[in-house]
């Protein structure tokens, strides 16, 4: 199984 | 539809902008971002901006104590402890009242961009539900594929495999169990089946749910509502 992303990884933190 | 994915939410609310909402599943794999217009309500006022933080769990036991043909008055001052609802039933003369404890919570905001999209696909909100939930029963993840002739949602797992694949087509009477694809470029990623059913509670909201993919970002899994939307950011699944 694909291992899962964090959603972090693609927004920055304001 | 939301409170099985985070527990403690801020509620911002404003004159212009109504009530936003973003708050991230503890997993971290799930970004929710809901806006409730002001425009949605019988009458709205928010004299000062106010950061209502919420458990949802509360919030839904409080909820649940008036009836549907009731109306609901929130209300809370300007440094709130307390939220107020009152249910008032007018034909009957009924009015009950709940006061609910607000809370801290310290939750980081992330900025959300316009992103550049490959695929757009709307497709009716029960039909991606009846998919997330049949797939999951075959495998963790969901694959979904896109091509300018059809989305295909693809399973793999112990017991076998599974696909159900969707073309685009108009229905005239029923626009909203048309499927639509709009195509920059293919696509195909990986989704969490747990968290694809998370945002399948939302199909009660909307007729339709529009998914946007982009390779190597977050999918986004948007409900419109009468005057604002329910929006899932969810992080692909990536090969090693």
């Amino acid at each position: 199984n694909k291992p899962q992303t964090s959603i972090e990884e693609f927004f920055p933190v304001e | 539809s939301i409170k099985d994915s985070v527990k403690l939410c801020n509620f911002n609310c404003s004159q212009s902008q109504g009530i936003t909402v973003q708050a991230i599943d503890d997993s971290r794999v799930l970004l929710i971002a809901l806006k409730i217009d002001a425009g949605s309500f019988q009458e709205f006022r928010c004299d000062k901006d106010l950061v209502l933080g919420l458990d949802l769990e509360s919030l839904s036991k409080i909820l649940k104590q008036g009836n549907n043909e009731e109306y609901l008055t929130l209300m809370a001052e300007d440094s709130p402890d307390n939220l107020m609802a009152v249910f008032e039933d007018k034909k009957k003369d009924r009015i009950s009242e709940f006061s609910l404890k607000l809370m801290d919570i310290d939750s980081d905001v992330l900025t959300i961009d316009d992103m550049e999209t490959d695929c757009t696909i709307t497709l009716p909100a029960y039909e991606f539900a009846k998919i997330a939930k049949d797939m999951k029963t075959l495998s963790e993840s969901l694959k979904i594929v896109v091509t300018k002739d059809s989305v295909k949602f693809n399973a793999e797992g112990q017991i076998g495999t599974g696909s159900v694949i969707l073309k685009p087509h108009t229905d005239m009477d029923k626009p909203e169990e048309s499927v639509k694809i709009e195509l920059n470029s293919p696509v195909a990623l990986t989704f969490g089946a747990k968290y694809l059913n998370d945002i399948v509670k939302a199909t009660s909201l909307s007729s339709t749910v529009t998914i946007k993919l982009t390779d190597k970002s977050p999918a986004l899994f948007e409900y419109k509502l009468p005057s604002g939307y329910l929006r899932y950011y969810l992080a692909p699944k990536f090969d090693d």
